[in-house]
């Protein structure tokens, strides 16, 4: 299963992931 | 035969050079110029093909549905108790579940292994980060970025349209209210109790949100799980259920949308107190104009779209918790296929993300527009969405329809105040089920 977020934030947001990156719930995604 | 083919002497000779490369030229050129077509309906509108190598079409001309479902119902089935300990650690070796932080921890509580693999966590087990975007679920970063141009990147290379993916209006399908309900299906309605739709069965105290006289449960239709109580919130389009006063949303048809929305007569509920604070927790304006209200793709001057997309591996905690502080307004749900899911189809599998069946929950945030689309797959085709009781996903016995059309339902008499659905960071929404 897998889960797609779409969303519109301002053009300074940054993910703080990287592809690959295991990850749980609550852990951050990215941010203004 | 046999002196033929004994006899018969066998003559090589080289093909010439320059027509085998003719060949492979043309062979080529048919598959790019057939890989950049795009088949569109009489809308304009993108119609989504199975496209990859000889193994996604062997895998697509599989029932997986129909297989999704027995996986589904033999993982239903009740273990003895005996049993579950031990089937339960040896699937937590394989897929590397950490048994130490569910709820609860003793094995022998979990029936099936269907419940298992809906295992609660435990509180706490999850902190969750002071940021404005957090992880929906445990799972892996499969890719992420910017949209562009309406076409969001699988992998590098290989993109699928945002439109595919969420859904569009069609031409003739109308906005969710000043909708009146179609006089072929209301003497359904009467007759029977239950409607059936074009496919979809309707509750008619789902639907209406009134009370209908009892009668007898039309064979081959669902019975209500719960009936609607007489309370003084009670509303039009407004089902609340008895055990948790979840409000539940009116489905509607592509093209055949009833009106959900509060009409602006009735007196609002003492919940519009505690939306306001929501709201304002949130740094939204409660009260929007309808125009506003619409979840729009249209970006504000100074923003962009992002997307990102985790895959859930079979060993991780399979519920799903909002990303963010935003309000649902509407859910698509898209009938599909349902392939893996997996890495190694995500690279082959070309529109692999609007093949499958999935629920596109859409909405705002406090920067506009916020979509989330749960997708499922082989193993794992039922999506449950707490606060959506009359979504039914991976159903069978109907024939499936037609790739990119959905059935879409409207959550704007949650809330009278933000005219959705509110939830908070990290709030649990729903999550995948075995089959």
């Amino acid at each position: 299963s897998t889960i797609v977020l779409v969303f519109e934030a301002p053009k300074d947001f940054e993910f703080a992931v990287n592809t690959g990156q295991k990850i749980k719930v609550g852990e951050a995604l990215g941010d203004v | 035969l046999l002196s033929t083919w004994r006899e018969t002497p066998t003559q090589w000779y080289p093909l010439p050079v320059a027509l085998g490369a003719l060949l492979l030229i043309v062979i080529q050129y048919r598959r790019r110029v057939l890989e950049k077509e795009v088949h569109v309906d009489e809308g304009g509108h993108e119609v989504v093909r199975l496209k990859g190598p000889w193994t996604v079409h062997v895998l697509g001309a599989l029932p997986l549905r129909n297989l999704s479902r027995l996986w589904g119902y033999l993982n239903s089935l009740e273990l003895p108790i005996w049993l579950r300990p031990a089937g339960f650690r040896l699937y937590a070796w394989i897929f590397g579940c950490n048994l130490s932080e569910m709820d609860p921890e003793d094995l022998t509580q979990y029936a099936s292994l269907g419940d298992f693999f809906y295992r609660k966590l435990k509180n706490g087990a999850r902190p969750v980060a002071d940021s404005i975007l957090v992880s929906p679920a445990d799972g892996k970063i499969l890719h992420f970025g910017t949209i562009r141009n309406g076409r969001v990147e699988q992998i590098k290379g290989s993109t699928y349209s945002l439109d595919a993916l969420l859904g569009v209006e069609r031409p003739g399908s109308s906005q969710p209210t000043d909708v009146e309900f179609p006089k072929r299906d209301m003497d359904e309605v009467n007759d029977r109790h239950f409607a059936d739709i074009n496919g979809i069965e309707y509750s008619l105290h789902q639907l209406l949100g009134t009370h209908a006289p009892p009668s007898p449960t039309a064979s081959g239709t669902t019975t209500p799980t719960h009936e609607t109580p007489s309370t003084p919130n009670s509303q039009p389009g407004v089902h609340r259920d008895m055990e948790d006063n979840v409000p539940t949303p009116v489905a509607r048809k592509h093209g055949e949308q009833i009106d959900a929305s509060v009409p602006s007569d009735v007196s609002l509920p003492e919940q519009v107190s505690h939306d306001a604070e929501v709201a304002a927790e949130m740094g939204m304006r409660p009260f929007l104009d309808r125009a506003q209200r619409r979840p729009s793709m249209s970006v504000k001057p100074g923003n962009a779209l992002y997307f990102v997309v985790i895959y859930l591996a079979p060993g991780d905690y399979h519920r799903f918790h909002s990303p963010a502080a935003w309000v649902v307004e509407k859910r698509r749900h898209f009938v599909g296929d349902l392939f893996s899911v997996s890495p190694w189809m995500v690279r082959r599998l070309e529109n692999l993300f609007v093949l499958n069946e999935r629920v596109a929950l859409l909405g705002r945030w406090r920067y506009g527009f916020f979509g989330m689309v749960p997708v499922g797959a082989t193993n794992v085709g039922s999506i449950k969405i707490n606060f959506d009781q009359a979504l039914r996903t991976n159903v069978g016995s109907r024939k499936p329809p037609p790739t990119g059309t959905f059935t879409e339902a409207v959550y704007a008499a949650a809330s009278p105040v933000l005219r959705g659905q509110p939830l908070t960071k990290a709030q649990e929404i729903g999550g995948f089920c075995l089959g």
